[in-house]
């Protein structure tokens, strides 16, 4: 979902 | 993965070792704000829940055990060494840092991505952040002078914030669903925080002059 792709960075 | 953040994470990384460097080689933390570094340690504690959970690479899982190990060693360093913890500036560290911590926390519980517990702790780091690093200016600013190792320390703190600011412009253009609005609203406060530190340090260097903040 949206909200996990946008957690690659640090 | 672009060269804007990883050039950012590297010199968030550098920015952590040179305060260790200057910690352990002078053994020495004066002009170091104790409340910012727990505050980063709080930053990556509450930013990395997934750290167990949601495997992005070897990369990100490295950088974060790194982050959250070396900011726990200078915390612990500056409360336990019986001689580092001589020199903090006890009577000069006097921000009240826990309503950074209060508001970060009441900010996260209305603005978040989602309502739920490791969202609205993440959202909560993101907001910690960009406001961590004001015990420790406000601690340059009121003991005057800035020693080499805690300006360059500053300087690569805010040079990790600029690079990340433009790896999130090159994601905005490269990536169609990229949307980080939290962070890059946050990122841009705290890039402009150091920016008046950035004005005096490039005046000290510029004059070749010992950095003098105004008082």
């Amino acid at each position: 979902d949206d909200s996990k792709v946008n957690k690659d960075e640090l | 993965m672009n060269i804007f953040r990883f050039a950012g994470d590297m010199t968030h990384l550098i920015s952590i070792l040179v305060l260790l460097l200057k910690i352990y080689a002078t053994k020495s933390c004066s002009g170091i704000s104790l409340k910012t570094q727990e505050l980063y340690a709080l930053v990556f504690l509450t930013r990395y829940l997934d750290l167990f959970t949601d495997f992005i690479s070897v990369y990100n899982t490295i950088m974060k055990l790194v982050f959250i190990a070396s900011s726990l060693a200078v915390v612990c360093c500056m409360r336990m060494h019986r001689v580092v913890r001589r020199s903090y500036d006890k009577d000069l560290d006097t921000f009240r840092h826990y309503f950074l911590i209060l508001a970060s926390f009441v900010l996260a519980l209305l603005v978040n991505e989602k309502f739920t517990f490791q969202e609205i702790f993440w959202a909560f780091s993101i907001y910690l952040e960009a406001l961590a690093i004001l015990p420790q200016l406000v601690l340059l600013q009121r003991s005057g002078n800035v020693d080499n190792l805690t300006g360059q320390y500053v300087f690569f703190l805010g040079a990790y914030r600029a690079f990340y600011i433009l790896n999130w412009i090159y994601r905005y253009f490269t990536e169609q669903h990229f949307s980080r609005w939290i962070a890059c609203v946050s990122g841009l406060v705290q890039t402009v925080l150091y920016a008046d530190f950035f004005y005096y340090y490039f005046i000290s260097w510029k004059n070749n002059a010992k950095m003098q903040l105004p008082a």
